[in-house]
C-alpha cells in the first residue's frame, strides 16, 4: 500500500517489507472463478503465531469491510493513507481474508453459474483455497488454524470448520490444525434466532408488550415454515425467509430510525455508517496496482450474491457443531450487547440449547466477568470447548466498536485462558506472570 | 392468521430480498458499481485459464 504512516510503535520504516501478501486463486470446482485475498504475517512475527482466517457476512459484503473498519492491522485516514490499528488482530495472529462468495470485493467469474446458492459450495471453495494456500506456504501449514467471522459468516463458519474437519479426517489433503471457530453476533440458528427479536426487543424497550405479544402471534407460522425448510428446502426457504422476517420488520417498523447493528444509535436517514472511504482507497490506482488487481472492479457489497444466498438464509447451522466440539475442537460465540440484527439473546438460547455431551454442564456454569484494563468487558459462559461471551458496550461489529477488548478476547480464547481471568494484552512478561 | 399478517404493516417493500440488499449496501455509505463481479472473460487479463492456480504478491 503506498503512504503507510510510520508509527513509533512499529516498524518506523514504512517500506520495510511488512510480509503483506495479496492473491488470487483459481477455484477448481467453478468455470471461471477466482477468490481474492489477503495475507497479513503476525505483527511480531513469531514462530509459533497461529493463522486467523475472518470471514466477512451481507452475505455478500468484501472482507475489506472487517480488515479496515474492525480488527485489520490498518484504519484508512480521511487523506486516504494508512494508519496502523493498535489493536489489529495481526497483533496476535497471521491473518487471512477472503473475499467471499465469489463475485463480492476483488473475487470475480468469468460465469454467472459460479455464484454460490449454499454452504457446500462456499465451504468447498473455502477448503480448496486453504489446501492451495498451504501449499504455497507450507511452513505455515502445522499453525493452528482458526475460523473467525461475523454475522451471516454465522452460517459460513460451521459449514467450512466441518468441511476442514471432514477433509482431515478422510486425509484429503494438507492437514489443517484447526484448534477452534469464533462466531460474532451470528446467524446459525434461525429457528431459535428469528423469535428472539420481539423478546429482545421488548426487553431493550424498542417495543411496548402489547406490540411484543401481536408480533408474538407469527412466532409459530415462522417455526412452521423453517421446518418445512429443513437443511436442504430451497423454495419452502425462501417463503420461511419472507414469513419469518415480519418479526424483524415487525420491530423496525415500531422502532423506526433504530440502528439494527447498534440500537443505541439513529441511523442519518438511509445511513447507519460510512464505510465509502474504503471503496475510494481501494479504487486508487496506486493502490489497484499494488494489489495487482487490474481492471477488476472492487465490489464492496454484492445484491447479486446476497439474492442468491436467500435460499441458504433460513437453515440451520448448528446441527453440525456438536460433533466439532466433541472432536475437541472450540468454539467461541460472542456478541454485542447492543446489537439487534444477531443480538446476543438469540445468540445464547441457541448456545444453550445445543445438543452435546457437555450440555447440562454449559447451562449450569456460572457467568463470570470478562475483564479487560482491570473493568469488566463482559460476562463470560464456559464448559469445555464451548465458551459464550456477552460483550458490553458494543453492537454488530465487536471489533470496530470495543478493539483492546476483542484483542483481549482473540488473544485469551487461542491461549485457552479466556475461562480465567483474561489478562490485558499490553501486560506482557513479568506482569503477565503475576496475573497468572 | 393470513388476513392478520397481510394487514401487518411489517409486509412492507422492505422485508423483499432485493430491496433489503440494496438497503444494507446504502445503510453502509456504500456505492459498489456491479452487483456482482461477473465478468466478460475475454476482456480481462486475469482470466487466462493457464499458469498456477494460485498467484500471490508480496505489497508494500
Amino acid at each position: 500500500f503506498p503512504n503507510i504512516l510510520a508509527d513509533a510503535g512499529d516498524s518506523g520504516d514504512a517500506v520495510q517489507d511488512l510480509g503483506h501478501h495479496a492473491g488470487y486463486y483459481k477455484l477448481p470446482k467453478s468455470q471461471g472463478a477466482r477468490m481474492f485475498y489477503f495475507f497479513f504475517e503476525s505483527r511480531k512475527k513469531k514462530e509459533d503465531d497461529p493463522i486467523v482466517i475472518w470471514l466477512t457476512g451481507g452475505p455478500g459484503c468484501s472482507s475489506e469491510l472487517a480488515m479496515f473498519y474492525e480488527n485489520g492491522p490498518f484504519t484508512i485516514t480521511k487523506n486516504m493513507s494508512l494508519a496502523w490499528n493498535e489493536y489489529g488482530w495481526d497483533q496476535a495472529s497471521n491473518l487471512l481474508y477472503v473475499d467471499q462468495p465469489v463475485g463480492t470485493g476483488f473475487s470475480y467469474t468469468t460465469d454467472k453459474s459460479d455464484i454460490r446458492h449454499d454452504e457446500t459450495g462456499v465451504s468447498d471453495d473455502l477448503y480448496d483455497f486453504l489446501q492451495a494456500f498451504f501449499a504455497e506456504h507450507p511452513n505455515l501449514a502445522k499453525r493452528d488454524f482458526y475460523i473467525t467471522g461475523e454475522s451471516y459468516a454465522g452460517h459460513y463458519i460451521p459449514a467450512f470448520a466441518a468441511r476442514v474437519h471432514r477433509g482431515n479426517k478422510a486425509n484429503e489433503g494438507v492437514h489443517v490444525n484447526l484448534k477452534g471457530f469464533a462466531i460474532g453476533n451470528g446467524l446459525t440458528d434461525p429457528a431459535i434466532q428469528y423469535p428472539a427479536y420481539p423478546d429482545y426487543a421488548l426487553e431493550m424497550g424498542l417495543i411496548t408488550k402489547a406490540e411484543h405479544d401481536r408480533l408474538e402471534k407469527i412466532v409459530p407460522l415462522c417455526e412452521l415454515s423453517i421446518k418445512l425448510c429443513g437443511t436442504d428446502g430451497t423454495v419452502s426457504c425462501l417463503a420461511s425467509y419472507l414469513v419469518c422476517n415480519t418479526l424483524f420488520s415487525g420491530v423496525i417498523n415500531h422502532a423506526r430510525g433504530v440502528n439494527y447493528y447498534d440500537i443505541r444509535k439513529k441511523c442519518e436517514g438511509s445511513l447507519c455508517y460510512d464505510f465509502s472511504n474504503m471503496e475510494k482507497f481501494l479504487n486508487l490506482n496506486s493502490v489497484r496496482k499494488s494489489l495487482g488487481v487490474g481492471d477488476i472492479e472492487f465490489v464492496s457489497c454484492s445484491t447479486s450474491v446476497y439474492s442468491a444466498m436467500l435460499q441458504d438464509w433460513m437453515r440451520n447451522l448448528e446441527i453440525g457443531i456438536p460433533a466439532l466440539l466433541e472432536d475437541g475442537i472450540n468454539m467461541l460465540v460472542y456478541a454485542g450487547e447492543y446489537d439487534l440484527i444477531c443480538n446476543w439473546l438469540g445468540n445464547s438460547r441457541w448456545v444453550n440449547a445445543m445438543e452435546w455431551s457437555g450440555k447440562e454442564s454449559f447451562k449450569a456454569a456460572k457467568e463470570v466477568p470478562f475483564v479487560v484494563d482491570g473493568k469488566e468487558a463482559g460476562s463470560l459462559k464456559s464448559f469445555g470447548q464451548l465458551s459464550f461471551l456477552k460483550v458490553k458496550d458494543a453492537g454488530h461489529m465487536v471489533p470496530m466498536d470495543q478493539p483492546k477488548a476483542a484483542l483481549n478476547m482473540l488473544k485469551s480464547w487461542m491461549k485457552n485462558s479466556l475461562r480465567e481471568v483474561p489478562v490485558d494484552v499490553s501486560a506482557e512478561g513479568e506482569e503477565l506472570v503475576a496475573q497468572m | 392468521s393470513s388476513s392478520f399478517l397481510l394487514n401487518d404493516r411489517s409486509f412492507e417493500i422492505s422485508s423483499l430480498p432485493s430491496s433489503r440488499a440494496g438497503n444494507l449496501i446504502r445503510e453502509l455509505n456504500l456505492f459498489p458499481k456491479l452487483d456482482a463481479n461477473v465478468i466478460d472473460g475475454d476482456d480481462s487479463t486475469l482470466t487466462a485459464a493457464e499458469g498456477p492456480s494460485i498467484v500471490e504478491r508480496n505489497f508494500r
